[in-house]
């Protein structure tokens, strides 16, 4: 799976998910990737999200749109929406995967609970942020 | 002048750390960087946050590193079914595609989903036809074949497990 979130200078947000799904799927099994506000969620008011992981626990979990429900309603800032429901909500499902996302602040959080994650990030003029496991 | 931010991810299964070589992670750096250049090109000449995840994401497809596009895994059947999302934050439009076959960028396809049709999700043969309209690129069952993800589907057949992306040693069976 693959993704991306961005915030542009009118402090717009968008987010994409792609994947190819899992190895040797059967049933034309769909995971969380195409399911707005599972894999997927942007809306300028909360946050920017795109996930990757095991698939079904992410839609039980809602998990995208979760995350801005949790900005929207309880407050929480980008991090804590993002710590709340990728390693405490989904581990506790025993779901294991991550999310990046981004806020109109240009605020990036890139979370997982599994060993590793293929990210990068990059705000403004700042180095790009590059990293595979959980260093 | 306000900012600007760019995140991508390569997915969370990824090769277990005693096994990632130094050239492999080079690899990876490398494709995720070039990604992350091309989507952060167009946020800081102006571009909308929309070009930009459309641009990152359809960069990570075409690296078989990764699974989606042209890296996609083997299904049960030997065939690649692909799955892709987008969404506008400031319209809450939205456009989404599951269960493609041989469709180039089927990020590409979400978009144009979104941008020219009055649904957020479209599936199967059903999503193709809209995508043939569209005139988007289909490629041959070779574009999206290799070998590293041959063997994994072998491998995954012959225990019969379901994996996720890169993940050796964590199947669901």
């Amino acid at each position: 799976t693959v993704g991306a979130v961005a915030v542009d200078l009118e402090g717009n947000l968008a987010a994409a998910t792609s994947t190819g799904g899992m190895t040797n799927k059967k049933y034309n099994r769909i995971g969380d990737s195409p399911i707005i506000g599972a894999g997927t969620y942007a809306n300028n008011e909360t946050c920017a999200v795109s996930c990757t992981g095991h698939g079904e626990y992410f839609m039980r979990a809602v998990v995208a749109y979760d995350v801005s429900c949790l900005m929207e309603y309880k407050g929480y800032s980008l991090q804590q929406a993002c710590d709340y429901v990728v390693n405490d909500k989904l581990v506790k499902l025993g779901g294991e995967g991550g999310l990046i996302a981004v806020d109109a602040q240009a605020n990036i959080v890139l979370s997982f609970n599994s060993e590793g994650m293929y990210r990068a990030a990059r705000r403004n003029q700042e180095p790009t942020y590059l990293r595979i496991y959980n260093d | 002048m306000k900012n600007i931010a760019l995140a991508i991810h390569g997915g969370a299964g990824t090769i277990l750390r005693t096994a990632m070589t130094p050239e492999k992670e080079r690899q990876y750096l490398t494709a995720l960087e070039q990604a992350i250049e091309v989507g952060h090109q167009i946020l800081r000449s102006g571009g909308t946050a929309v070009e930009a995840v459309i641009k990152a994401v359809q960069r990570l497809e075409d690296n078989p590193v990764f699974n989606a596009g042209k890296g996609s895994v083997f299904t049960h059947d030997g065939h690649h079914e692909m799955d892709a999302a987008l969404m506008c934050g400031r319209t809450l439009e939205a456009g989404a595609v599951a269960g493609v076959k041989n469709v180039r960028n089927p990020i590409i396809l979400a978009n144009e989903i979104r941008v020219h049709s009055e649904h957020v999700l479209l599936t199967g043969s059903g999503a193709e036809e809209f995508a043939r309209e569209r005139n988007l690129p289909f490629e041959p069952d070779t574009f999206f074949y290799d070998e590293y993800r041959y063997q994994q589907w072998v491998q995954a057949q012959a225990t019969n497990t379901v994996s996720l992306d890169h993940t050796e040693d964590r199947k669901f069976g």
